[in-house]
This record gives structure tokens, sequence and C-alpha cells, in this order.
């Protein structure tokens, strides 16, 4: 109670994320064609600590106090993590796609949502392509099922997470 | 339907991902 969405928001944001879905679809090539910057040093699809390094940034990785750095101006990546850019998505085929989605729900299973995490599951998503099979199909209920159980927990309504929550779960289910 | 190739730029994902958290505060 209180913590659900509506059948209607649920309804737009399907409607959305098809539209996402479809828009991906159009410019992947485009997108894959582009120059990566230097720094992006994508890691092998096997590597499971690098791509959650690469994708949460080594201050959540290592579990680090953010402290802020303000004689630095530019973003470190590293630290930080870098965000699904179209750029970097559309480099992934599917197996690196349901690989990078298995490794950030094994950390999901122990740790906190983040808004980082937030970001590339909802990219993830997004490039997941259908049909969908089976073990992208066991993955993507298993996120819903953790989404739901975080929710469940989660006494003081810190709301930017629990709306995010919903989101994955309204996808996954819908 | 218009044409978004202006809002798809290299982080479209994100902001499709942003807008979608926040349209909930007005459903």
């Amino acid at each position: 109670e209180g913590y659900s969405p509506t059948l209607k928001w649920q309804q737009q944001q399907v409607a959305s994320f098809s539209a996402v879905r479809q828009s991906l679809n159009k410019r992947r090539n485009h997108w894959q064609s582009q120059h990566l910057d230097s720094n992006v040093a994508m890691p092998t699809s096997e590597d499971e600590e690098g791509w959650k390094k690469f994708c949460l940034g080594e201050r959540i990785y290592s579990e680090l106090d953010v402290v802020s750095d303000n004689e630095n101006l530019g973003i470190d990546y590293i630290k930080v993590g870098f965000p699904p850019f179209l750029s970097i998505v559309s480099r992934m085929n599917q197996a690196t796609v349901t690989s990078v989605l298995e490794y950030l729900i094994n950390w999901f299973e122990k740790k906190n949502f983040t808004p980082e995490l937030g970001r590339w599951l909802y990219a993830l998503l997004a490039c997941l392509e259908k049909p969908l099979l089976p073990e992208a199909h066991s993955l993507i209920r298993q996120l819903a099922r953790r989404c739901s159980e975080v929710r469940a927990q989660e006494e003081n309504k810190n709301e930017e997470q629990i709306l995010a929550l919903n989101l994955i779960i309204c996808l996954v289910s819908r | 339907q218009s044409d978004d190739s202006d809002v798809w730029d290299d982080t479209a994902l994100i902001k499709a991902y942003d807008k979608a958290v926040a349209s909930f505060k007005n459903a």
C-alpha cells in the first residue's frame, strides 16, 4: 500500500520503454561506429569484477566514502563509473549484455541499490533483444524479485529508490 | 511520430531512465 504505481503509470512506462528499445535498434549501427574516448577500456565479456568496476566505479565497488574532489573539474569515470552511453552499450553483443546483466544482478543480490546501478540495469534491459533466451528470462525475473525484496525492506520510503525499483519491476513484469 | 534525433545523443538511455523515474512523482 502506497508503494505501488498506478496501472496508468505502468502502461505509460511500458509504452515509453518500447519506444526507447525501437530507437536504440535503429541507431545501434551508428553508435557502434562512433569513436570511443581513449579512457574507455571496456572489459572482456568474462571479466565480472572488471565490469562491476566499469559500471559502478571504483568508489562504489571498493565501498570507499565519496570525497569531494574540488580541484578536479572533470568527471573521473574510473572513480564514478562509466554511465551506459550509447557508444558503449551499442558495442556490446547479446552475450555480453546478458553477462553484464548477470554480473550486476549478482552485485545487487548482496549490495544496496544505487542510481548508477539503476541506470545500467535499465540500459541493459533496453539492449536485450527478443525473443528472450531462457537464461535472460530467468535473470530478469531474479532481478524483479530482488527489487521487490529491497522495496519491501524499505521502511523510510527513500522515495527516489522506491521509484527506481518500481520502474524495473514494472518493465520486467510487463 | 516526431523525429527524436535531437534527443538521441550519446546520453539518450540515461535521460530516458531519469525521465521515467521522475515521472512517477506526477503519476
